[in-house]
């Protein structure tokens, strides 16, 4: 079952614009059913941490004609929606991140709009939108070669 | 809680 507009008030009760991001969470978890709100530290480059929210799980895109749940995660800063979320794609143990023009090593998501984030003209929903759009044309994650493509077969 | 699906990616390319 879904989590609750009284759950997620709690859980973002430190929440500078609670409200907004209340209403936010709601209507993606709402289109976007496997990704979930999620409180856990968040370490910032400063080494400092805060207890933040993000949606974590799965969103579908759509690659060469096969659709992939692509796991991401997405951190909502307590001035959201005045600041863009700091996304991450989260590659499992059998996958591998591609780096590229939109992805660092440490799976960092970069995007136009989120360099140009501006409330109330982005959200959530357009920005899942934006990342369903380019991972289709370059993926974030590959799956690791397995075991016996890295090592073929002995062949006597 | 959600089902939880399972996370996927593109097979790996060469």
């Amino acid at each position: 079952m879904a989590v609750s507009e009284s759950q997620l008030k709690k859980m973002l009760g430190k929440y500078k614009y609670r409200d907004l991001s209340v209403q936010e969470t709601i209507s993606v978890i709402a289109q976007y059913k496997d990704l979930k709100p999620v409180m856990d530290g968040y370490v910032f480059n400063d080494g400092s941490s805060r207890e933040l929210m993000s949606l974590t799980g799965t969103i579908p895109v759509s690659y060469r004609g096969n659709t992939y749940n692509i796991p991401i995660c997405l951190w909502l800063l307590d001035t959201y929606p005045f600041n863009p979320p700091i996304c991450f794609v989260k590659p499992t143990s059998t996958m591998t991140i591609k780096t590229g023009k939109h992805v660092d090593a440490n799976g960092k998501i970069y995007l136009p709009y989120l360099h140009e984030w501006k409330h109330p003209q982005s959200d959530l929903i357009g920005l899942i939108q934006v990342m369903i759009v380019v991972f289709g044309e370059e993926p974030p994650v590959f799956s690791r070669p397995t075991i016996s493509a890295a090592y073929p077969p002995y062949q006597a | 809680l959600n089902g939880g699906t399972i996370p996927t990616a593109p097979p790996s390319y060469t």
